[in-house]
């Protein structure tokens, strides 16, 4: 059932579905509903990257995994693994750069898809974020960095963890104001 | 003193004492623009002896005209991080309310990444949040939103074109859906802000721009649902709000094509997937 995209949907055309017009208990059904479609949707995405990137690869790759909270720093492959990968798909038919901030727990390098290091930034997450992931994560970090991707298509980065003593120093200023 | 953040296309002065966003400039053409930027809530509307409508699910009424702001008057302590890819300024409002404005390297817009809720209601007060932006723009009580992300359509204040318009909700009955972006100007410089989810705003005061970002509301409207919009969540105190609006400000000659391409890239963002490990096949 979840061979197209057209038939595994994640969309609630209903505008109670957007607004709040709605009970509680269907709120919590349309989002069952929209959580299911969002896994399928995933997968099947995971499941196209994984027989796109076959093409090249001698081995089969593992699957891809999609964070749902990245939005609020939490995502555990990049939490809890000393290299990872990052594959980005651009769905607009024209270049696109942009930046991507990912949880991590120290530094990373990331290598772009030319073979080249990529600029990054290492910062502490915010106050904001700490409250609103509550105990859906931990991370202390985040890693920025800008990707490029071409048009309708996607870029894979790879993250290497940087031991402690051969980190670079940080290139992160901070600067905090007192009030008068 | 004031801190000023920079990019290639946009600076930022932040007040040294509030730590409020006090003005922007635009390095293209030069210009400057004052603006202030705050969070405000509405008290919620429980109906009057004269009308008992509430404010709910459906219906959007305040009980006052004037929201309260939520900046506590003294300072939202204020910080800089500064790097080679971004530079964040980071503000807390309230215990539940706190903002990241970002400039990224290369980029034309502002990100204004706000976190917001559980909203309190110890208090019994429904409440409705909003971000406003108050500039010294002359906006001659016209203001743009748009529809579906399509068509921009031109609003005044107090004023319908259909039919002639009794001005009973000065404020609610100003509102209007935002699906992409809404903008004020004058006749030179624009400042749109592009949202990331349908909301709803106005411009109630010239050169204003308000955006409704989160609510919590205490009474049934009585137009069908039978509950008060007062979602609790898994926590059981009320739901967590985060969302970016992209601000631009731009000479209104060249604002459309830059909302327009930036529309686009927030529509249709990358699509984002991990994979743990390095293999050959990478």
């Amino acid at each position: 059932s979840s061979s197209t995209l057209r038939k595994s949907m994640g969309v609630a055309q209903h505008h109670d579905a957007v607004s709040g017009t709605e009970k509680q208990h269907v709120a919590d059904d349309y989002a069952e509903r929209l959580y299911k479609g969002r896994a399928q949707c995933q997968e099947l995405v995971g499941d196209v990257l994984g027989n796109l990137m076959q093409k090249n690869a001698t081995v089969k790759p593992p699957q891809a995994v999609f964070c749902d909270y990245l939005n609020i720093s939490v995502c555990p492959v990049t939490v809890d693994n000393q290299q990872f990968t990052i594959t980005a798909y651009n769905p607009i038919a024209r270049q696109v750069t942009t930046v991507v901030r990912i949880p991590v727990k120290g530094n990373y390098s990331i290598t772009g898809p030319n073979g080249k290091m990529v600029t990054t930034q290492l910062q502490d997450v915010s106050e904001g974020t700490k409250q609103a992931r509550r105990n859906r994560g931990n991370a202390p970090k985040e890693l920025l960095f800008p990707i490029t991707l071409p048009p309708l298509g996607f870029s894979t980065y790879i993250a290497n963890s940087l031991p402690g003593a051969g980190s670079p120093p940080s290139n992160v200023q901070y600067k905090v104001f007192t009030p008068k | 003193a004031d801190e000023t953040v920079e990019n290639q296309f946009l600076s930022l002065t932040f007040d040294g004492s509030t730590g409020l966003l006090k003005s922007m400039t635009d390095k293209k053409s030069g210009r400057s623009m004052s603006v202030r930027q705050s969070f405000y809530w509405y008290t919620s509307s429980v109906g009057t002896e004269q009308d008992s409508q509430k404010s709910g699910a459906y219906i959007f009424r305040p009980a006052k005209q004037t929201p309260q702001d939520l900046f506590n008057g003294t300072s939202v302590g204020l910080k800089v991080v500064k790097g080679p890819v971004a530079v964040e300024v980071r503000q807390q409002f309230q215990p539940w309310l706190s903002q990241v404005i970002r400039l990224y390297n290369a980029k034309e817009f502002a990100e204004f990444e706000w976190t917001v809720g559980p909203i309190p209601i110890r208090d019994h007060l429904g409440k409705e949040i909003i971000t406003r932006f108050d500039t010294d723009l002359k906006t001659n009580r016209t203001f743009y939103t748009d529809a579906n992300g399509r068509q921009i359509l031109e609003r005044i204040r107090d004023h319908r074109a259909d039919w002639q318009y009794s001005n009973t909700e000065p404020v609610s009955g100003n509102y209007y859906p935002i699906n992409s972006r809404a903008f004020i100007k004058d006749p030179k410089m624009q400042l749109t802000v592009m949202t990331d989810r349908s909301q709803g705003g106005s411009s109630v005061q010239d050169g204003s721009l308000e955006i409704m970002i989160h609510r919590r509301t205490l009474a049934d409207d009585n137009r069908g649902v039978g509950e008060p919009l007062n979602e609790t969540g898994q926590f059981g105190d009320g739901l967590i709000i985060r969302g970016k609006h992209c601000v631009l400000l731009t000479s209104v000659n060249k604002a459309a094509v830059a909302h327009r391409i930036l529309g686009e890239q927030l529509y249709m963002a990358p699509s984002l997937s991990f994979t743990k490990g390095v293999q050959d096949w990478a």
